[in-house]
């Protein structure tokens, strides 16, 4: 927790994808 | 270098050369030094980036200047290498300037530096964290505010976005509007929204989107009409 990089290019790559819009 | 070193660097106010190689590597030490580095870099280190980048955005003489651009899209790549991780997130979205002088960044007369900018906008939109609830709402005031300021519709440099010829900048436009309306909870916000950017001039760049032949662009096309038709279905 807390020590972790790449929190941003996962959310763009969820963008990307289309999977960050998924219906919850 | 250590990062104490840059933020000295930082606060020397360097020349335009010098300020865009300190930039550029300081990017790269952002990205490749770990998280325990970005901390040393620290809350200090952000402020300036985001005042050199408020700076470079109100220089009153010529904000398009070649080194002008270069220094602050070096700076937003900066923020988005600061940002990759939990501590420097946090530290972003606690600052009153950050999303601000992000969402000042999407320009269209600069559309290599609006990618990356509609990028990292659209992935705060996106943020599932408790302490983060509205990060989108903030983007949206943001996003008022500076039309407010500059005297045009909210939506409109998005739309221009969009009304240019690089296909990454459209579907990076589309992103963002689908992360904008997918975060609203309120049936009523979405359909406002919508109806807002089809008044705007989305209703016509969507036909001429639609005959674009690229997989990203498909795909937040779809994304876009999929919730349109389930927000009709839900009316």
């Amino acid at each position: 927790e807390g020590d972790e990089t790449g929190i941003m290019d996962g959310l763009m790559e969820a963008l990307q994808s289309g999977a960050a819009f998924r219906r919850k | 270098k250590s990062a104490l070193m840059y933020i000295h660097e930082l606060k020397c106010g360097l020349r335009e050369g010098q300020l865009l190689s300190c930039l550029e590597s300081l990017r790269v030490s952002l990205s490749n030094n770990p998280v325990s580095w970005v901390q040393s870099f620290g809350a200090e280190g952000m402020a300036l980036l985001l005042d050199i980048l408020k700076k470079l955005q109100d220089d009153k003489d010529d904000p398009y200047s070649a080194f002008g651009v270069k220094c602050q899209h070096e700076v937003i790549r900066c923020l988005k290498a600061f940002m990759n991780n939990m501590y420097g997130l946090t530290a972003m979205l606690m600052s009153d300037d950050g999303i601000p002088l992000l969402v000042r960044a999407i320009n269209p007369r600069v559309p290599h530096m609006m990618v990356d900018a509609v990028k990292l906008v659209s992935a705060i939109c996106i943020l599932d964290h408790s302490d983060n609830l509205h990060v989108s709402e903030r983007v949206l005031e943001a996003i008022t505010e500076h039309a407010e300021n500059e005297d045009i519709e909210r939506f409109q440099p998005l739309l221009s976005g969009m009304r240019k010829s690089g296909v990454t900048l459209k579907a990076c436009c589309m992103q963002l509007i689908n992360a904008l309306i997918t975060q609203g909870d309120e049936l009523d916000f979405r359909i406002h929204i919508r109806s807002e950017l089809m008044r705007q001039g989305l209703k016509d760049i969507l036909t001429e989107l639609r005959q674009v032949e690229n997989e990203e662009l498909k795909v937040q096309l779809s994304v876009f009409d999929e919730h349109s038709e389930d927000d009709s279905e839900e009316l």
